[in-house]
């Protein structure tokens, strides 16, 4: 839910309100973290880790949902629907930009939601390592989720061999995204 | 007045993950 301005707000007012939207989602994707097979059992420090650098990606898949774009709407979970150009005010043209067609190639993919779920936990386990101590067992552990993905995707659509590369060749556009977008500022009210 | 403190979205997620991990210390 994104209590994004009615127009009588200035644009700090909505930014703030903007940023404010992150924190719900970012404890979301900690808690989905936590229920990976096998995530807890890699060191603390490792899943600290992996989830600062894979939890925008992983928030750039889940944001696909409310995006439309065709009509180049966005819609949140309140309900409340902008368009790209009413968004623009906040300062996050390029990144909406990116979004609309991230988000346009995911749909276009068709993938179920457990699909996209086991899809959204491999992308945590693929984030940058450069901060990881136990390579092996990361690696391990997104061996064993891409096969489980592999082995869904394949025995739903038997006949279709180019789903999967497909949804593989998304983790480069998010580690693009990430690398592009993830320092963007967001600004709070201290009181 | 009002204060604002102006942080990256990767320092925000950064510090919200900090923070839930060492709540659950």
């Amino acid at each position: 839910p994104c209590p994004v301005a009615p127009s009588s707000r200035s644009s700090q007012e909505v930014w703030e309100s903007f940023s404010q939207c992150f924190t719900p989602a970012v404890k979301e994707v900690v808690e989905f973290a936590k229920s990976i097979p096998g995530f807890q059992t890699l060191s603390q420090h490792d899943q600290v880790m992996l989830l600062k650098s894979g939890t925008f990606q992983v928030l750039m898949v889940r944001f696909c949902s409310l995006f439309d774009p065709k009509e180049r709407t966005v819609t949140f979970l309140n309900g409340q629907t902008y368009s790209l150009a009413s968004l623009r005010a906040l300062g996050m043209g390029s990144l909406l930009d990116a979004m609309f067609d991230f988000s346009e190639k995911l749909a276009s993919l068709g993938l179920e939601q457990d699909e996209m779920a086991l899809f959204m936990a491999v992308v945590l386990v693929s984030a940058d390592r450069s901060g990881i101590v136990e390579v092996g067992a990361v690696e391990q552990l997104q061996e064993n989720l891409i096969k489980a993905l592999r082995s869904l995707i394949t025995s739903r659509r038997p006949d279709d061999s180019t789903l999967f590369p497909k949804l593989l060749l998304r983790l480069p556009d998010l580690r693009t995204l990430n690398n592009q977008h993830s320092e963007k500022l967001l600004a709070f009210r201290i009181d | 007045p009002k204060t604002h403190r102006v942080m990256t979205l990767a320092d925000h997620i950064s510090h919200i993950i900090t923070q839930d991990f060492a709540r659950n210390q």
